[in-house]
């Protein structure tokens, strides 16, 4: 637990005393009270039940089907490193396959997130599908945004179809899209943008919230033709993944110069080489 | 063949939806990631023979670094770092890898000694499955001012001896 702030300058994260939490994100721009946690999706089906019926379609890899709302996993222990360069909070959690370090490096307008997910269980026969969700007082509505395979941004509205009547039927996968680079909220004084270093689903279920899917691990085929469940056995354990976001608090009205600056900083980032000079001096060098 | 043409193959047939959503079978998936590695060595071998015109020696590329692994920079108590900046703008840009010692003096190609600090790899990232590497600790420095389309070298030293890692501490 730790009552002071951290920052870096430029932005300056607030811990909640009691859980060491994420508790508020304040830039120079704005200033938004934020709870992020890793949550987890039970997703339907179980090796019981026939994929060909599609009142029992399991999750699967063409199929997202959560059985109910997302499962927080409770945080653990905090432990936060100040350096001269960077600072980190490294949260460890209830369920010892995930993990996060948020960093701050000095001069940046961003903290960067790098997660870590599974390897997933899945001995209990259930499917589980992880997220991590932002929870904040930005007033949002029923409104969000989206990348679209990179290209421009496209609005979101909850629920909503542009073009035909939408019947919900399915409220938490049916608002998921695809987040390639970035997702973000906003209202009249704030925007919280999230870019991801991968492909990702994402969605805004409740005014002020965003989620992106980070890892899923399915139990059975979801029958619509891959004939296989999302289950990779690497080392005999199931797969690890580790990967980043980077989130971006700021006036609406200057996110897009922010977020497109960190996009083209991120996805085409320096390239690192390496070679020896052992028998060198950096004089000579 | 054009080496650079074996990636952009690859990527070309990585831009097939099962590929992007991940709906193919795991064999499928895993010729998937063949072709993007046979295509990434091929790369990494122009960008050698690109170098060398530059002169620098030949240089090793760190296919790991997800994993906070690298044989080089692990292995070595002299090392140098090249950073290329593929943008059309100078850029900074934050530098980490891995490394086994407890201390590190970054210089850039003036000889003057970069601000660094060593960061101790998370817990959850020693005990990956399949992670053979034996660097405890990461090297973080900032590569400042990347010429655009260019690169910048950094000589590093590193000592198992002097702890200079005073600066981190546990709250």
């Amino acid at each position: 637990p730790r009552q002071a702030p951290l920052s870096n300058g430029h932005v300056t994260l607030d811990l909640d005393p009691a859980s060491g939490r994420l508790a508020r994100i304040r830039t120079d721009s704005a200033d938004v009270a934020v709870n992020q946690t890793f949550m987890w999706y039970h997703g339907y089906g179980s090796d019981k039940n026939d994929p060909w019926e599609p009142q029992h379609r399991p999750t699967g890899a063409y199929v997202f089907n959560p059985v109910a709302d997302a499962i927080p996993i409770q945080p653990k222990d905090v432990v936060i490193l100040e350096g001269p360069l960077v600072k980190e909070i490294r949260h460890s959690f209830a369920e010892t396959w995930v993990s996060q370090v948020t960093r701050l490096y000095t001069g940046e307008p961003y903290a960067e997130i790098e997660w870590q997910v599974g390897p997933i269980p899945t001995e209990d026969g259930v499917a589980k599908e992880v997220i991590s969700r932002f929870t904040s007082d930005i007033s949002s509505n029923d409104l969000f945004y989206t990348d679209s395979n990179g290209r421009q941004m496209m609005e979101r509205q909850r629920d909503r179809r542009s073009s035909w009547p939408l019947n919900v039927t399915e409220p938490v996968s049916g608002n998921y899209y695809p987040v390639n680079s970035r997702i973000y909220i906003r209202d009249a004084a704030s925007q919280l943008t999230v870019l991801s270093d991968r492909s990702q689903g994402g969605a805004s279920l409740a005014s002020g919230q965003l989620e992106l899917m980070l890892h899923r691990r399915t139990v059975q085929d979801d029958g619509f033709g891959v004939g296989e469940p999302l289950n990779e056995t690497a080392y005999g354990a199931g797969l690890v993944v580790r990967g980043r976001h980077w989130v971006l608090l700021s006036d609406p009205a200057e996110g897009a110069r922010l977020h497109r600056d960190l996009a083209q900083r991120v996805f085409m980032a320096p390239q690192l080489s390496f070679s020896v000079a052992e028998d060198t001096t950096v004089e000579e060098w | 063949p054009n080496r650079v043409d074996i990636l952009r193959n690859a990527m070309a047939i990585n831009q097939h939806h099962d590929a992007v959503t991940g709906t193919e079978k795991q064999p499928v998936a895993d010729d998937y990631v063949m072709r993007l590695s046979e295509g990434t060595e091929s790369c990494q071998q122009a960008v050698n023979d690109a170098f060398s015109l530059a002169g620098l020696p030949k240089q090793s590329f760190c296919n790991q670094l997800n994993t906070s692994s690298c044989d080089v920079t692990e292995g070595h108590d002299q090392f140098v770092v090249t950073v290329y900046n593929p943008l059309p703008r100078a850029v900074g840009h934050w530098v980490r890898v891995p490394v086994t010692g407890l201390s590190a003096t970054v210089a850039d190609g003036d000889g003057t000694v970069v601000e660094s600090q060593l960061s101790p790899i998370p817990e959850e990232v020693l005990r990956l499955p399949g992670r053979t590497s034996t660097a405890t600790y990461e090297l973080v420095f900032r590569a400042d001012d990347l010429p655009p389309l260019g690169f910048r070298s950094y000589f590093v030293s590193v000592s198992a001896s002097i702890a200079v890692s005073q600066h981190m501490h546990k709250a």
